[in-house]
This record gives structure tokens, sequence and C-alpha cells, in this order.
């Protein structure tokens, strides 16, 4: 999965870290220091689509039938997220509660074409 | 040119730099938000006092509180046995007048979001400094008692004799009545703590008055899968 540069042209990864001192969030949220909200952006020509690795996606299955089939479309690959992983956070709720909660599929670790 | 400032995967216009964080910002404080199932972030009115939150983090993440103060949270995960649904919730004790002429302690600990929710328990405990006893004998009787506030009346959960040559940490079980109390509706979850030495109370208010020894409670729960299964049918 490609990390994207200043000038993201093909499908990669953006990487966008949100410190929650710098939004005013770090009084309710004990851990972690921030955020990292990495998203997926850029284009899938098609000699690109479902590399690396097929997003699984009842898109991804419909596409490639496609192409198997020789069918040319107006469909494109989309640019989606393949990795994820969660984020653990420790965190105030309203009650003034400790709460401990791993947030499934957080962190987008990687970027593929469908 | 227009092609170059245009977004590489819509085509849309690009946006200023500064609009294009603030846009971003605003995504991810929405993202978190529903995440974890909360309409807006919570107003902290009354700041813990960090000598006890510290003290429960360090309990519940031994090894995981660095020098700091900060929580390492890397591969910091809730046992994943416990379903992903599983969420760990620390709650500090209001600490009633001491009664019976100061030799018990009423705590009370509230739930409201967890009563809102039909969880299950997994597991629950209740921590309690004891102060050290005077030595005139090793070990100090200790009792919890689960508090009916309707009925006023008052169960005995715990009795156990503790080491209390030294003061320190001990941690009580209390699961079952946890988890009574969030079926039934009752507003505040209350116990009564007693362990006395020669007319003494070594866990009560006086036994805690430095703001690291406050008791509290913490529970691992999970939602009750019955009521996932709920939200599955309405989708």
């Amino acid at each position: 999965s490609l990390r994207c540069g200043e000038d993201a042209s093909v499908c990669c990864k953006k990487d966008f870290y949100v410190k929650f001192r710098d939004i005013h969030w770090q009084d309710w949220i004990i851990a972690p220091e921030g955020y990292h909200m990495n998203y997926c952006m850029g284009q899938c020509p098609q000699h690109l689509s479902g590399s690396p690795g097929i997003a699984s996606s009842f898109h991804a299955t419909v596409f490639s039938q496609l192409k198997a089939n020789g069918i040319h479309s107006a469909v494109s690959s989309c640019c989606v997220p393949i990795q994820r992983r969660p984020l653990s956070m420790v965190y105030f709720n309203s009650q003034h509660i400790i709460v401990k909660m791993d947030v499934p599929d957080m962190i987008v670790e990687s970027c593929g074409c469908t | 040119d227009a092609a170059s400032t245009a977004c590489p995967t819509c085509g849309r216009p690009a946006m200023e730099k500064g609009e294009e964080e603030r846009y971003l910002i605003e995504i991810a404080k929405q993202q978190i938000l529903s995440k974890l199932h909360l309409r807006e972030r919570p107003n902290i009115t009354q700041p813990l006092p960090r000598a006890a939150l510290m003290t429960a983090l360090r309990k519940l993440h031994a090894g995981r509180v660095r020098q700091d103060g900060t929580l390492d949270m890397e591969n910091n995960f809730i046992n994943p046995q416990a379903g992903n649904q599983a969420y760990e919730i620390v709650s500090f004790a209001t600490v009633e007048d001491d009664v019976s002429a100061g030799i018990s302690t009423h705590l009370s600990f509230q739930f409201l979001q967890e009563k809102s929710r039909s969880v299950q328990v997994l597991q629950s405990s209740l921590w309690m400094y004891v102060q050290p006893a005077n030595g005139s004998h090793p070990g100090v009787t200790a009792e919890i008692y689960l508090l009916e506030k309707d009925s006023g009346n008052r169960t005995l959960l715990i009795q156990r004799t503790l080491e209390a040559t030294r003061g320190g940490w001990h941690t009580f079980p209390v699961t079952t009545s946890l988890q009574h109390f969030l079926d039934k509706d009752q507003t505040s979850f209350g116990l009564e703590v007693h362990c006395e030495e020669d007319g003494r109370n070594l866990c009560g208010h006086g036994a805690f008055s430095h703001s690291s020894q406050q008791p509290f409670l913490v529970a691992q729960v999970r939602q009750r899968d019955d009521d996932s299964e709920h939200i599955l049918s309405k989708r």
C-alpha cells in the first residue's frame, strides 16, 4: 500500500493525526493523546484494480467478473481501506465514570483498489 | 493546472489548506463521538484529583502508566475472549458520612449509562485502601454490606480478615451484586464498608483523606447479545 506524498494521484493512504490537546479534548479523553484518522485517496486506473489485494466487497466481485469476461464498462475501481486496526481509548463519560473501550476499525493501516 | 488542484479521487476542486484541515478535524470528532455512542463531548465539571486518577489507572494497567503519568495504550486491549463489545469502567465512590459512630462508611456509585443499556457484568471488584493497623493484632476483619436504599436492608456480601500491618489496597469481588443492581431499577449502587480496629475505622473517611486513596469500583462489562441482535433486526 502506498503512502500519499504531496500530490496523491494513485490510490494511497493519507496520514492525518489529530492531537486531542489541539482541539481541547484532553480533559475528557485520558488516553491516547491523539487519533490517527488516516484515509484513502487517489485514482484506481483499471490496471490497478484489485491491487494490492482485493478489497472484499460486493463491488470488487462484480467488477472482477466484468473484467474476466472482457466487458469494458464505465465502472471504475475505488480506493478503499483494506486494513484497519482498533483504537484503545480511556475517557470520562458524562457521569465522570472512566471508560476503557477498544473501538474497532478506527485506524486505517493500508489502502487498495477494489 | 485545474486538474492538478482538483481532488484526485472525486475531482472536486481542492479546498484551501486550512479549510481542509478544519473539515477533517470535524470528521474526526464526529467519528470518535459516534463510535463511543456519545451525542456530544462530555463536560468535565468536577475534575477528578489527578492522584486518584493515576492510582486507578496504575492499578488497572500495571506497567502501562509512563513516568509522566500518560498511559501507554499500544496493544493494551481488553481480553479478546470477552468479545468486541466488552469495555471497562471505573467509578469513583461518593463517600457519604461515616455512620454508626464512625466505624462504617457508606459508598455509593453511579452507573447511569450502563443502566440504560442491558449489559452483562463479566467481573467487578471494589478497590479499598486500608490504613495500617496499630499492630495490637495482625488481622483486621473487613465486612462489605450491600445497601438496599429502598428497603433499608443491609446484606453481608464479604467478610474477610485482612493482613493490615502495612496500609495498602485490597480488592473485594462484587460481580454478582453489581449485576443484580444493573438488572433492577435502583439509582445508585450502595455499599457499606466496616473494618474496625479498637474503635478506629481503618477504611473510613479519615483513612483516605489523601485523594490518591479514594475507593473506586472497576467493572468489565459487555453489551448483552440479545441487545445487539435487537439492533441487527432493526437494521
